[in-house]
């Protein structure tokens, strides 16, 4: 249960135009999530900043409910696959 | 796609058409997410191409086999995205997958996916001979930027792509100016809603939609069974597959002289008359015998050693052929013939071995002759390419059906194009790429055609919402072939096609060009269709990044300005609205022409839009009722707005249900 997996947390639309800062945010707030800087920015996958707002981070279970329960996280889910047509 | 642009009247010889008249779609960019390009194949050299158009900033990003100058004119972009297919697969060796960890194509889907879209004009291509022509895409002078997202995996032999890649790559996309955004990827069903991330593309699309970039994808290959329909979103444009008017015809001629013709991509030297066989107990032998394909390995190998083999097989998917090709080769055979119902995923045999496909009719033709005859024998000439009459046009087996399992009051999918035996460039490490060109099946083939086409009504209308080309190309859509013949949709038996294979038919791009009347939506729009379809406040404000209120009652989800109307629960009287916008003359007069389904009354007020300098859009209600007592399957009418010089159709599909929310199994 405690092993790390791939979670997209989803943010929806960016609050702030530049995308160095939306990145800020979210690192702050994986920071904030796993207790480190360090820790954040060995979790983190991706930072979605230029479309909409979100990042995929690695996560455990229990990381992902805590993040979901953030007022300003709409979603979050473990990756998943598509397939080609 | 030697010949998917002629056969919808783009052709390159046409110096009036869309393609000439818009510089083949210059300056547009078309973003596409797949497994990647092979930058040195012809179709993406940049003669003729213009400078990059000055809205793009995004790049060419080196890797593996890929330097920044594998981009150029043509080809503007390359990125590839593998962060998150790494973190949740540890034990992948970057070392030792055939796939290169760059925008490089191992797998040769979205080289042909590129080469479609945008292809430059490569002329004399074929398939060892067959179908023939000049290659291109849609739009061959539009600039392409690969994100590739999609991961070839050993385990699997196939091609995997996972979310958190994907929507890094329409973040990008986003970000780098593309126009088009074109995806041949897809779920399955059962579908996620609009507002959960599981569904990523609606996510990632609902974003790119709201900057005004058009999002096609490909409706996926799991017809012909109903509401099997994928991506089907709202703010995205949902692709099905026809076939071309070109079949590859195969002679196959029996001892008594009757000649019948199969389909196959056969391309070696004729097989002379040679023994026929159907494996079957001859009444005398303690041995095993099948007949059916998939079993072709329990026959003695004597029994198709050196002899035409038939079989028969419920199967329409093509690893059966290519199966039973084997097992007959490997017996000592030295043909095939397989009878089945269509697949439409027509592809050689290796090794150049005949493999024909005919139907369970001709198949028992054969059967019986074989039976009936002392000594059977056969002949199997190399396949011929047959285009134009009287080749019909059919909506794939293969191409996913509506309605729409998430929203039926959304008709999915929206429009039709050529999807089956697509010949386009690909990589040269693809199975059966005949010098970096192959023929290839699937909505994955469709979409980009769809792309192509809204790249250059794209360069005609800068200014429309993507919702506007969605509009243009459903309601000129052909309901017919190009010559006027019906489309017929392959199922368990073939019918004539309907608004759930095809949506508003086969794309007609000239016709798309001047729709004279767009049925507009907005972001606005899908807030509408948000609420309505229940989804919580919150989560759509999020979404859609400002505090949204839902009104109450909330929005019907038929008042979305779809150019469909569907009511899938028609039970007394519905009255609906919609609006168009003229975007012809601006003194215009529609007047309204309604073909009702069957049993259902259709008014339309007014039955007049006028429109002048000063009206632009205009609404009109649609008062449906049932006369059915029963609950019926969906039955199908049309909407047209004429100003005799525009015919601007909706296709109307409505179901009567008495009993609501009732799974009918009686």
């Amino acid at each position: 249960s405690a092993k790390s997996k791939v979670h997209i947390v989803y943010l929806g639309e960016k609050q702030h135009d530049d995308p160095e800062f939306v990145t800020e945010s979210h690192h702050q707030m994986l920071s904030s999530l796993l207790g480190s800087k360090d820790d954040a920015h060995k979790s983190m996958v991706y930072s979605y900043r230029h479309g909409f707002s979100g990042f995929a981070a690695k996560l455990t279970k229990s990381q992902a409910k805590k993040i979901a329960d953030s007022p300003e996280v709409i979603h979050v889910i473990p990756d998943g696959y598509y397939e080609l047509a | 796609t030697t010949r998917t642009w002629d056969y919808l009247g783009l052709s390159a010889d046409n110096s009036k058409n869309l393609l000439n008249d818009k510089n083949m779609g210059d300056q547009t960019i078309i973003g596409v997410i797949d497994t990647g390009v092979w930058p040195e194949s012809e179709s993406f050299n940049d003669n003729g191409v213009g400078p990059i158009p000055s809205h793009w900033k995004g790049g060419c990003e080196p890797g593996e086999n890929f330097i920044s100058t594998n981009c150029n004119r043509k080809l503007i972009g390359a990125k590839y995205f593998i962060n998150g297919f790494l973190a949740e697969n540890q034990g992948f060796n970057t070392t030792e997958s055939p796939d290169y960890i760059s925008a490089r194509d191992f797998d040769g889907h979205g080289t042909h996916v590129a080469s479609t879209v945008g292809g430059s004009l490569v002329p004399n291509v074929s398939y060892k001979g067959l179908a023939k022509g000049t290659l291109r895409g849609g739009a061959p002078r539009a600039r392409i930027a690969m994100y590739k997202a999609c991961w070839y995996l050993n385990e699997l032999d196939g091609v995997t792509c996972s979310f958190s890649d994907i929507m890094k790559a329409i973040d990008e996309a986003i970000h780098d100016g593309v126009d088009v955004l074109s995806l041949s990827l897809g779920g399955r069903i059962p579908l996620n809603s609009e507002t959960d991330l599981r569904d990523g593309i609606a996510t990632g699309a609902f974003h790119a939609v709201s900057k005004g970039i058009v999002v096609v994808c490909a409706g996926g290959n799991a017809g012909p069974a109903s509401q099997t329909v994928v991506n089907t979103a709202p703010w995205i444009v949902t692709v099905a597959a026809t076939t071309l008017d070109r079949s590859f015809a195969t002679p196959i001629i029996l001892g008594n002289n009757q000649v019948i013709l199969g389909q196959a991509m056969y391309t070696g030297p004729e097989l002379g008359f040679t023994s026929l066989v159907y494996p079957e107990d001859p009444g005398n032998s303690y041995d095993t015998f099948s007949g059916v394909c998939e079993s072709l390995n329990l026959n003695p190998n004597h029994t198709m050693a050196g002899k035409v083999v038939l079989c028969f097989t419920t199967a329409r998917d093509y690893a059966v052929v290519s199966r039973a090709a084997s097992l007959v080769k490997a017996a000592g055979g030295l043909g095939l013939i397989i009878a089945r119902n269509p697949g439409y995923n027509l592809a050689p045999c290796s090794d150049d071995f005949p493999c024909v496909a005919i139907d369970y009719e001709l198949g028992t033709d054969i059967l019986f002759y074989i039976r009936y005859t002392g000594s059977p024998v056969v002949k199997i000439q190399p396949s011929r390419t047959l285009v134009g009459e009287p080749v019909g046009t059919k909506v794939a087996t293969f191409s996913s059906r509506g309605p729409n399992s998430i929203s039926p009051a959304i008709l999915k999918p929206d429009i039709t194009a050529p999807g089956v035996s697509i010949l386009a460039a690909t990589s040269p490490n693809k199975n059966l790429n005949a010098g970096g060109f192959v023929m290839l099946s699937g909505t994955s083939m469709a979409a980009p055609v769809i792309s192509g086409v809204i790249a250059l009504l794209k360069s005609l209308h800068p200014d429309w919402s993507p919702a506007a080309f969605r509009s243009a190309i459903v309601t000129t859509a052909w309901r017919t072939d190009p010559f006027g013949e019906q489309i017929f949709a392959e199922g368990s038996s073939q019918k004539v096609a309907d608004p759930f294979d095809y949506g508003g038919g086969l794309v007609n791009p000239e016709k798309a060009a001047e729709p004279g009347l767009i049925y507009d939506m907005g972001p606005q729009d899908y807030i509408l269709y948000l609420c309505s379809a229940g989804y919580n406040e919150s989560s759509i404000s999020l979404l859609v990044g400002k505090v949204t209120v839902c009104s109450n009652p909330k929005p019907s989800v038929l008042d979305i300005n779809l150019p469909s109307i569907t009511i899938p629960n028609l039970k007394d009287e519905v009255t609906l609205t919609r609006t168009v916008t003229n975007v012809g003359p601006v003194n215009s007069v529609y007047k309204v022409v309604v073909e009702p389904p069957l049993g259902v009354r259709v008014a339309v007020t007014p039955a007049t839009l006028v429109f002048n300098s000063k009206t632009k859009s205009v609404s009109f209600r649609v008062r449906v009722s049932t006369k059915h007592k029963i609950n019926t399957g969906y039955l199908f009418g049309s909407l047209t707005w004429t100003d005799s010089v525009h015919n601007v159709v909706i296709p109307v599909s409505v179901r009567t249900q008495i009993l609501q929310n009732y799974y009918d199994e009686n």
